[in-house]
């Protein structure tokens, strides 16, 4: 069965599409086909793959005006690596679908006509609106990048009653945190802080895999490049490579 | 009269809440009457300064109960310094006042309750929604922080755009954009092409302050203390006092 996968926080700025795209790319890489569905309207994920943030149809007919499937909307972006393209039309979402019945439901029903994916990895806006909660219905997990901040501690505590107010209102089962992922990790006493933090508090969903600062992927994003694509034996793409990894082996649970 | 600045872009940790405490306390040590409104959910800016992210009343009651005024909400934070806190109830602004006529004006209106301030700093999510557009249409000037990356540059595109749709769709006279602040600049490339590109793009609005990287800003930030508070004569806090400076030279135009 595919597995979906919402990277997620309200923080902003944690990575969390940095981290959509290079896991994607890098489960791609292994040889896994792999959808990367972009439900941010600033369509960050959607740049970096494409060099286009403007493309049409995208999520925005799939969720909004319902004229389009996934399967129709989605564009082959690199080797068994599709994508479900981004648009800032879809900042309508929140007004336009508040009064809509199931309004929640929107992406998961929409899932239900892909066929031939082993992966489904959604990148989402840092807020817990309309499109974040379409997000986590539809997935069965979420992956939750924290920098090294109070801040993003803060996220990962907000983030975490909102998955449990949707599973108790929505009668969602199986919604689940695959893994809280430390994201910037650096040498500083504010990392180390966060670090102690993320394993007091989160240690049972703590990934062992931390994502460096590291001003590679920041180049990378600015070239439209994946990490691996951009500096393919560095520290960004050997810490991407061990988080497939991570991911692969929680899944066999 | 009173000046209002919204701190606001859509890229996510570009440094909007960091730049909101610290504006606004920097406003108040030089002696002007400042409020700072928090209409973010995640409530940063009210944790930086209270210690507290669950204060009762906020701007909850105040927009979408509509049960307490701004002055009865405001709580004194520092000297010459009052804050209108946030709370996470706020998340449900979206929804809640989606259908309600005017929604663009709730804030604008609560803001005529207000009496003997020099200064409103508003603080705002990553996004463009309810509580973005709100705090748009009750300022009259927008300050932009811009991290050193291409997403804060869309970021910054992305605003202006929505401006320029509030002042059409809503008859909204004077709100312009006071100006783009370069943050988290430091000695990277990517930085040196980022400025290049602001300069280029959005010169004419350019603010000469840029705010250095420094673990300063984000220690005091956990520590719940202002820049000057935590290092008052570091170089986090000469550039909030430059920056104080040139927001008071632009509103003498
Ligand atoms: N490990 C890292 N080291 C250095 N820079 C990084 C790293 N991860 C991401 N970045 C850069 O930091 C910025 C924030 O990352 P990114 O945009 O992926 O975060 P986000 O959570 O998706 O933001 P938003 O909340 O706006 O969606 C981007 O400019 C990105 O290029
Ligand atoms: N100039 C700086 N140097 C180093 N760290 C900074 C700087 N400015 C802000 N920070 C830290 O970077 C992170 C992002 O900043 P901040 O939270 O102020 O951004 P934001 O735009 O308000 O985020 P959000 O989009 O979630 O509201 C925080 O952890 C903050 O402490
Ligand atoms: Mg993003
Ligand atoms: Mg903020």
């Amino acid at each position: 069965p595919v597995r979906v996968i919402t990277i997620a926080t309200q923080k902003g700025g944690t990575g969390k599409s940095t981290l959509a795209v290079n896991l994607a790319a890098g489960l791609a890489l292994e040889g896994h086909r792999t959808l990367l569905i972009d439900a941010d309207p600033q369509a960050n994920s959607t740049y970096v793959l494409t060099g286009d943030q403007l493309l049409q149809p995208s999520l925005y007919e799939v969720m909004v005006t319902n004229s389009a499937t996934l399967p129709e909307v989605a564009v082959s972006c690199r080797l068994a690596l599709d994508l479900c393209p981004s648009n800032i039309l879809l900042s309508a979402a929140d007004i336009v679908l508040s009064s809509v019945p199931g309004r929640e439901r929107i992406l998961s029903r929409k899932l239900r006509a892909l066929t031939g994916y082993d992966f489904v990895i959604i990148d989402t806006p840092p807020s817990l609106g309309i499109l974040t909660v379409n997000a986590l219905v539809a997935s069965g997990e979420v992956l939750v990048p924290v920098g090294m901040s109070t801040f993003a501690l803060i996220g990962l505590g907000l983030l975490e009653d909102t998955i449990n107010q949707i599973k108790e209102n929505l009668d969602i089962e199986n919604l689940h945190i695959l893994g809280a992922v430390g994201t910037f990790h650096d040498r500083t006493n504010v990392a180390r802080n966060t670090m102690a933090a993320l394993e007091e508090r989160f240690g049972s969903i703590l990934f062992k895999t931390m994502i460096p600062r590291t001003v590679k992927l920041e180049e990378a994003n600015n070239r439209l490049k994946t990490i691996y694509e951009y500096e393919p034996n560095g520290a960004g793409a050997q810490a991407f490579q061990a988080l497939v990894q991570e991911v692969m082996t929680h899944g066999q649970e």
